[in-house]
């Protein structure tokens, strides 16, 4: 090690123990920066295939079809901004003639932590029917339902839009406000419906297989604020 | 900004890299693989003092009272880092859900002298 240092007063170390001592201080540094008490101990991971199709198309997700901006380095590094990627848990309903999609995002917050959401998008896989003389447009919309609800009734549009579904492909729904809404009101569990219809048949793609790499999943982009001011602030 | 060798003694920056696998953070963290921690050692002899740096600005001002104060005058000054850039992480949180953050000064790419 160094020569004793006068401003922070440590002896000099054998190698060994540096060594353990840089870990120690680069696992604090990790975790409080990533303002966590204790690392997350991680049972039931999302399967990788999905894990890596998300992180694919976050990443290229640069120009849209919707127009929003790009999710990469839009928040400058000093406001400590978030990426955050949550997979839903589907459950296939059938309501009347057509099926639709019910996916529950768990959505936690810390206690007395406030999160303002700087941009949110919802990804759907929506397939093609492969029939080059049927229409390849097909209606999409995203309800709000309310938690513990049966799904179909009490839900909220949130978003109706064409899709082009000449090939099968991703599309993505804004949903900012939603979220936003959904964490300042301190709700646990979002709820979301997804029906896309042509000529009444449903041709999203609503595999409710979790080894699928065409999971629906959020996409949030925030940073968190004072819950006070609700403005930001900055630790020093 | 000197990288440390067997044949440097004065401040410089030694290359720590910590693989998440081997501390079994690999199980929550996704992306990177590991940590280029990085930090400084060395002396600092008087005619090296006093290197710009951004985080030297700290470091000067505990010196200068120690200097004012009578403390420990004779002594060198201290090898800091002078810059830093920000790690990329993708992880799991505590909810489960999959975070990308850019945390900002976490790699020493240069050290020097207050």
């Amino acid at each position: 090690g160094s020569p004793g240092c006068a401003s922070c007063g440590l002896p000099p170390m054998e190698k060994d123990a540096e060594e353990r001592l840089m870990i120690e201080i680069a696992k604090q540094q990790l975790l409080e920066k990533l303002h966590l008490k204790e690392r997350p101990n991680i049972t039931n991971t999302v399967p990788r295939v999905a894990l890596l199709t998300a992180l694919r198309k976050l990443h290229s997700g640069r120009v849209r079809q919707d127009g929003t901006i790009e999710l990469e380095n839009n928040i400058p590094t000093k406001d400590q901004g978030y990426e955050i990627v949550s997979f839903a848990d589907i459950n296939e309903t059938d309501n009347s003639d057509k099926a639709s999609l019910s996916l529950t995002f768990q959505f936690l917050q810390e206690r007395g932590q406030s999160i303002q959401v700087l941009q949110s998008s919802l990804w759907i896989y929506a397939r093609s029917s492969g029939d080059p003389h049927r229409d390849s447009r097909l209606l999409a919309r995203v309800f709000l339902s309310a938690d513990g609800g049966v799904s179909g009734s009490n839900r909220t549009l949130l978003i109706e839009k064409m899709l082009e579904v000449q090939e099968s492909n991703w599309h993505t729904f804004t949903i900012t406000r939603t979220l936003q809404a959904f964490l300042d009101g301190g709700q646990h569990r979002l709820r979301l419906e997804v029906s896309c219809e042509e000529d009444g048949q449903n041709l999203c793609s609503l595999d409710n297989s979790a080894e699928t790499p065409n999971q629906p999943f959020l996409v949030a982009q925030v940073r968190l604020r004072d819950s006070h001011s609700k403005h930001l602030v900055r630790k020093r | 900004s000197l990288r440390c060798g067997e044949d440097v003694t004065v401040c410089c920056k030694r290359d720590f890299y910590i693989k998440f696998k081997d501390i079994q953070w690999d199980e929550w963290i996704i992306a990177p693989e590991g940590y280029h921690m990085n930090y400084c050692m060395g002396q600092c002899p008087q005619h090296l003092s006093g290197s710009p740096g951004i985080a030297s600005s700290f470091h000067a001002t505990v010196f200068s009272q120690l200097k004012v104060n009578g403390i420990n005058t004779a002594t060198t000054s201290c090898c800091v880092p002078t810059e830093r850039r920000p790690l990329s992480m993708v992880y799991f949180n505590s909810q489960h859900s999959i975070v990308k953050t850019d945390v900002p000064d976490m790699i020493v790419e240069s050290c020097g002298c207050t």
